[in-house]
């Protein structure tokens, strides 16, 4: 464990809060991609298939049981609660998701370190959370105005991968054997993705207006 | 030991 990889994990669990936070204190899941959120349930299930017989950390596992109890928590929230489902933008989140599963799949079939069931899995996680957040993104831009806290909540989701690429290359000259390619590349695509997002966040922060991002 | 592989992160 080196500081940039807490760091992420930290600001990853952040993201979780701050989505949370939003939902309960405003019983609103408006401007959230559920199709988003229930790509990070996949990304979960399919990473953490070693929850049970790989033990590693106590820090390791309680961490995997938050991510996946809370991303399933968000998705039953606004798939099931009475108040909160009323408020998602159903017409806004269009993004057809089924195709960033299907092809991360195929790639991860393609594109792995070895091929097993566990392997392959893990590799279709990686892929599949590089492309998960698109959905999201594509709706914030069709949503025009966002709101402080969907907007705080994609910033942290962003910075968690940037940190995890500088972990990644303090590992890299830290630890000789460490393998690392798969999840190096697609962690750097997934944090291009933030890139325009990111740029806009920082004006909005910058001139203390509202984040406006353009259609 | 085995080298420490990428799967003892998150």
């Amino acid at each position: 464990m080196n500081i940039f990889r807490f760091a992420g994990d930290m600001t990853h669990l952040i993201s979780i809060v701050v989505l949370l936070l939003k939902i309960y204190a405003t019983k609103s899941c408006s401007g959230i991609s559920l199709k988003t959120q229930e790509l990070y349930v996949i990304v979960f299930l399919a990473r953490y298939l070693d929850l049970f017989t790989d033990f590693i950390s106590v820090y390791n596992t309680v961490m995997k049981l938050v991510f996946i109890g809370s991303s399933l928590a968000i998705v039953w929230c606004m798939r099931m609660h009475r108040a909160v489902k009323r408020t998602y933008d159903k017409e806004l989140d269009t993004f057809r998701h089924y195709f960033l599963v299907l092809g991360s799949f195929v790639l991860a079939l393609l594109l792995h370190e070895k091929f097993t069931f566990q392997e392959i899995f893990w590799a279709f996680s990686i892929y599949l959370e590089a492309v998960a957040i698109l959905p999201q993104l594509v709706m914030l831009q069709r949503s025009g105005n966002v709101d402080n806290l969907t907007g705080q909540y994609v910033f942290f989701l962003g910075a968690y991968r940037a940190f995890y690429i500088l972990n990644w290359i303090y590992r890299f000259f830290t630890e000789p054997h460490f393998s690392r390619w798969i999840a190096c590349l697609s962690g750097l695509v997934q944090t291009a993705f933030y890139a325009d997002f990111f740029y806009y966040y920082f004006i909005s922060w910058k001139n203390n207006a509202k984040l406006q991002l353009p259609a | 030991g085995a080298p420490p592989s990428i799967k003892d992160e998150l």
